[in-house]
């Protein structure tokens, strides 16, 4: 579903080049519900941010759904197929300020032109699953730094794409929250075949996760 | 050297009134070294903001170093207070995007009045210590998330303060750059007494915290 061949995201900062991504070789099969971990630093929100068509490689290549190449498609292409089949949780979650709680979480379903009544069932069935029933009407800054990482999950999950990326989704969140988070995922990797990657520092997760990337400086150091 | 007294805090939203501490009773000894655990959502920030002298109470009192009474402090005071003697990171990090990673752990510095040259003498120590000495002149959006964070602690050590209080400092963060913030921090408190209040998820704080407060829908549950 996913296969990027030897990506290098490179950056320029002054005179010195900064090399986020060194090579990275990986293949990602449809199903599969696995972490990318390693230090801070190594490059696993560059390479998701690839996988999620938010960013192209300097060099190399990324293939999605085995029909797209990342690397060529135009900005409206990748908007496109992003919306209708990537979910994204950033790790700074990017919630929209002048929203709410629910106004957040159904707004993907707004640019899909899903109607109201549709639209309402589908929210409210994620803020009950996220654990965020009381706090709808909260705009982010009126809430925790968990209450708006689940909000960042539940927007991620409510168009029902076929393969979600989550960068960090429960690093802000106490034991009880991550875990229900993760059940969520898995549910929805074991009962409708929802592609996850995810990157964490988080036992909890890598322990839940079927296959392990480890990245180090910009590279796949092993892949089990 | 921090004695919280039936501390609430309440906010108006819409006419639906929020809890977000409901009678807090905490009494926080000098060289402690503690850390706030609980569920998202529970509090913990906002205890932290209220120590911090970043917010007051809606009733009852916060009393700082014997004297300081937060709920009445004017606000020039209680920058004051806070720039002299309390280090605080952020959950949110709270980064200055203008200026890079020197300029970001020195500017407490400035606000002091320290001379250039020892404030680049401690800049330098404390940018070592944290792991970031190749990227001194990124700015925080050419960061990783870990990389930010390990900002937001050095700058609240830069200034030797007395209490430093810590929400999450480890989240972003890799067990080894985890591990390695959390030695810093203990060798603050055995070698020069500091006092550490950190609001954590993170299992690895935990077990180096001398003393484990629970708080529970904005009240303390258990004090070990
Ligand atoms: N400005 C605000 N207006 C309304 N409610 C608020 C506001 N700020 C915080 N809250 C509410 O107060 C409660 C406590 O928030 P707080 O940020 O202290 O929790 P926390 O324990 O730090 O959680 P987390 O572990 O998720 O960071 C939450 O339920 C939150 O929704
Ligand atoms: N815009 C940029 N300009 C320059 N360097 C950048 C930029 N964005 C990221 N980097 C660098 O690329 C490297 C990889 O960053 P990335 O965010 O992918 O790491 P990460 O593995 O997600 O780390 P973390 O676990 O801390 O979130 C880092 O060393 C970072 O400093
Ligand atoms: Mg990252
Ligand atoms: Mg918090």
């Amino acid at each position: 579903i996913v296969e990027v061949k030897d990506a290098k995201k490179e950056y320029l900062l002054g005179k010195t080049k900064v090399h986020a991504l060194n090579g990275v070789n990986l293949d990602i099969h449809e199903k599969d519900f696995m972490c990318i971990i390693g230090p801070s630093g190594s490059g696993k929100t560059t390479l998701l941010n690839l996988i999620g068509c938010l960013d192209s490689p300097t060099t190399g290549e990324v293939r999605l759904f085995d029909k797209y190449n990342v690397s060529v498609l135009n900005d409206g292409d990748a908007t496109r197929l992003r919306r209708d089949n990537i979910g994204f949780i950033f790790q700074t979650f990017n919630l929209i300020p002048v929203l709410n709680v629910f106004e957040n979480i159904e707004f993907p379903l707004i640019i899909q032109n899903v109607a109201e009544k549709e639209r309402k069932k589908r929210v409210d069935v994620l803020i009950d699953d996220v654990g965020l029933q009381e706090f709808v009407k909260h705009k982010p800054d009126e809430l925790s730094g968990g209450q708006r990482q689940r909000i960042a999950v539940a927007r991620a999950l409510i168009t029902n794409p076929k393969l979600i990326l989550a960068d960090e989704p429960t690093a802000n969140l106490d034991k009880e929250n991550g875990h229900n988070i993760m059940e969520i995922m898995k549910r929805l990797n074991a009962e409708h075949g929802v592609t996850f990657i995810f990157s964490t520092h988080d036992q909890r997760v890598m322990e839940e996760a079927k296959r392990i990337v480890v990245l180090s400086d910009g590279v796949v150091e092993s892949d089990k």
